[in-house]
């Protein structure tokens, strides 16, 4: 079954949707079966894709490359839901050959509600969503967003391991003690979750960046960090913006060069072939 | 009495924080009195003032430039439970002459949920806490966290105006659309809070960002739009590490000159003398 992955930190806007989409694209690229999981109620995985609401009902579609439309009745906030009992595939669309993306929009507070109103059951419930659809895909990524409330404890609760992305500033690197505190209240549900690592992102050469990288290297010798850093590249944006993954837009970006090699990283260390 | 300014926006790492602690200081710098509201339970804010919580109670404390340690005993959370009457003035920290600021550590979520019990108390609550307060002051700043739940609802209801912080990029932009919303529904507590304006942060002359800077100053004619955008500049991160604002880090760099202009251009709109 697929290598659940939650792609998490609760500092904001440090790259856990673009890392989301681009790892993600990286190891379908490699010939993996991936599943993207938009936990976020800001939807950005989602509008990334070119996933758009239906007019009416819940669900969403998208235009495949072939011009064909694909569409679902029902979204991410619908599985989740603690009465529903339809499953995941419902709310899934395809992005490409063995790639493909749970949606979600803003009514995914709606979801939270419920799952915050029975917080036991609310904790396991992505686990249990989550588990009759690990046999169709190698990683399920699990974006986000900037808080450890309900949304982010589930996600983590339902996966194998939880990825820290961070940006090498003071603010991003505070948010680090929350999230560990996070994880080990995590395991009294879900006991072997482990860390995979740090990932720095929005990299830049300077003596700042440079610095804690550098001392984040040295102090957290029991947490893996990346030995690939995801420079800050505008490349990463302008694909957002045109409605692509970095490989799409510009493959021989540093973006692409950055994520490919992350991908292969995270790859080797599972032992995947 | 005081002008209330909550410093918002869903999106995630767009320089909410960032604002709060300049735009804050170098209004001070013009004369105004100034204080800042940590409304996020991450606690950057407070970190990057060098405000540490006790040892032992709820309260904080602070060194300043004379080596003399300011103390409370309580913190912003204290302030904004329901059932707590002791008001704001408890839990202000000095930062400088006639600047001041309320801290926050991640035991706000505790508020969250006590506000949350009751929302239409929990909606008005910040404002009712701020109120005997404002006489002190001339400019009263909240940083929000990156969600548009409670905590973001009771400071919009509390203020007089709402500054959209916004990196021109895809993500950000999208945001927008969703803070209209919830403003629009704060309007039921309190009619009369504006838009004060949308101000561009981490700004680079690249063609995506001179693209949605100019679609944006286009399609949106009736919010204001600040003429200076806030240019990437890594003095910013750097004067966070150094725990110091961007004027004393570097009052030189694009930074200072930046958020000094922001401060101008704001003064002279509320026509302050
Ligand atoms: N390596 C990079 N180089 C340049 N820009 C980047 C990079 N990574 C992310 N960005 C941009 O920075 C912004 C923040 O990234 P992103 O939205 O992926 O972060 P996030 O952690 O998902 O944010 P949130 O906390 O709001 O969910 C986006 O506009 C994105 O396009
Ligand atoms: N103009 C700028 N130039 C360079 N770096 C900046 C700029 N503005 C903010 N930053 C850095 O970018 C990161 C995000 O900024 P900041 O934390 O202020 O955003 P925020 O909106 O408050 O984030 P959150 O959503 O997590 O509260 C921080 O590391 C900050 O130091
Ligand atoms: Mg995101
Ligand atoms: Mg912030």
């Amino acid at each position: 079954g697929a290598k659940v992955m939650a792609i998490a930190q609760n500092k904001g806007g440090v790259g856990k949707t673009t890392t989301a989409i681009n790892l993600g694209k990286a190891l379908n690229l490699m010939g993996y079966k991936v599943l993207l999981l938009d936990m976020d109620p800001q939807g950005n995985l989602t509008q990334a894709f070119g996933c758009y609401r239906n007019e009416i009902g819940e669900g969403f579609h998208r235009e495949g490359k072939d011009g064909k439309i694909a569409r679902t009745e029902k979204q991410l906030m619908n599985a989740i839901m603690p009465e529903y009992n339809d499953g995941l595939l419902d709310t899934i669309l395809p992005l490409g050959d063995g790639f493909h993306i749970s949606p979600t929009d803003n009514r995914l507070d709606r979801a939270l509600l419920s799952l915050e109103g029975n917080p036991m059951k609310g904790y396991k419930r992505l686990r249990k969503v989550i588990e009759p659809v690990k046999k169709y895909f190698d990683y399920i990524l699990i974006d986000c967003p900037p808080t450890l409330g309900m949304l982010t404890s589930t996600s983590v609760i339902a996966s194998t391991s939880v990825l820290f992305v961070m940006q090498p500033e003071p603010f991003s690197v505070a948010g680090m003690e929350n999230l560990l505190e996070m994880i080990e209240n995590a395991r009294d549900y879900n006991p072997d979750v482990m860390v995979e690592g740090v990932l720095f992102t929005q990299y830049r050469k300077t003596k700042l960046h440079e610095g804690y990288t550098q001392s984040l290297r040295e102090s957290v010798g029991h947490i893996r960090i990346f030995d690939t850093a995801i420079r800050l590249n505008t490349d990463l944006p302008e694909a957002v913006d045109s409605l692509m993954d970095i490989f799409e837009y510009n493959p021989k970006s540093m973006g692409a060069v950055d994520y490919r090699n992350v991908a292969v990283e995270l790859a080797i260390a599972d032992n995947k072939d």
